[in-house]
């Protein structure tokens, strides 16, 4: 008989290319690349592209609320990330229970090699 | 021997509520909705509650970046919606087609009765 298995899927196979940004960035800068490259989180590199934040339309709009005009004012720093080898079904539970909706992909040094989102998983 | 059925699930099942606002409503109005209620995408509707537009996290850094103050300016008046009648796989397509993350719920009369996002589908 014929067995029945399901297919894992992993990071790897769903994840896409990251527009980050560094903390001395404007929020002007990071608005105009949301919109250029037509995505709503931006992870936030060092000057070796390691992984110290994100910053998202929602940290933007944030920021309009409450008048706040420096990206370091706006950035959330504990960032909740994935990797390569990660089962998407550990994501897609790292997004809901965290009410979030997109985790940067991070090689074993800690570096931005991508992001996926749960638009990317649904 | 056992049937292997797989379980359709309806929007009826996975929406929530919705927080709407009004054209006249200001940019800062809808920005202080958002971080209010944790939410990234507002329905726009009229004074009998009906469908007409929405307005998201994004639209609002988009008037950020191109210096547009009037919420009519920033609106997106072709809106993608679903219902409670449908299958959650419909609604994820529409979302993956249209590169969006969310769908305002309607009823047959084109009120707005609830949202879906992509984080609720995965
Ligand atoms: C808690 S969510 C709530 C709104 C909505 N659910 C969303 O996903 O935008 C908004 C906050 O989550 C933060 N955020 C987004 N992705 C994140 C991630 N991967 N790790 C940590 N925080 C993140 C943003 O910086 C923003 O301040
Ligand atoms: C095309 S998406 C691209 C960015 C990203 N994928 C996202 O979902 O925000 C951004 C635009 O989609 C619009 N949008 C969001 N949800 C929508 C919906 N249900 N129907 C029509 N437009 C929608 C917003 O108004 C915004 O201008």
């Amino acid at each position: 008989p014929m067995k029945m298995t399901k297919e894992i899927k992993f990071i790897r196979s769903v994840k896409r290319d990251a527009f980050t940004c560094k903390l001395e960035d404007g929020i002007k800068y990071v608005a105009n690349l949301i919109i250029k490259e037509s995505t709503n989180h931006v992870p936030v590199v060092d000057n070796n592209n390691k992984l110290i934040g994100i910053v998202t339309s929602f940290d933007i709009t944030k920021g309009l609320a409450l008048g706040k005009n420096k990206l370091d004012e706006i950035v959330t720093k504990k960032v909740i990330y994935t990797t390569c080898d990660e089962p998407i079904e550990i994501a897609a539970r790292k997004m809901k229970i965290n009410k979030i909706s997109a985790l940067p992909v991070v090689d074993k040094e800690n570096k931005v090699i991508g992001i996926v989102s749960a638009e990317d998983l649904i």
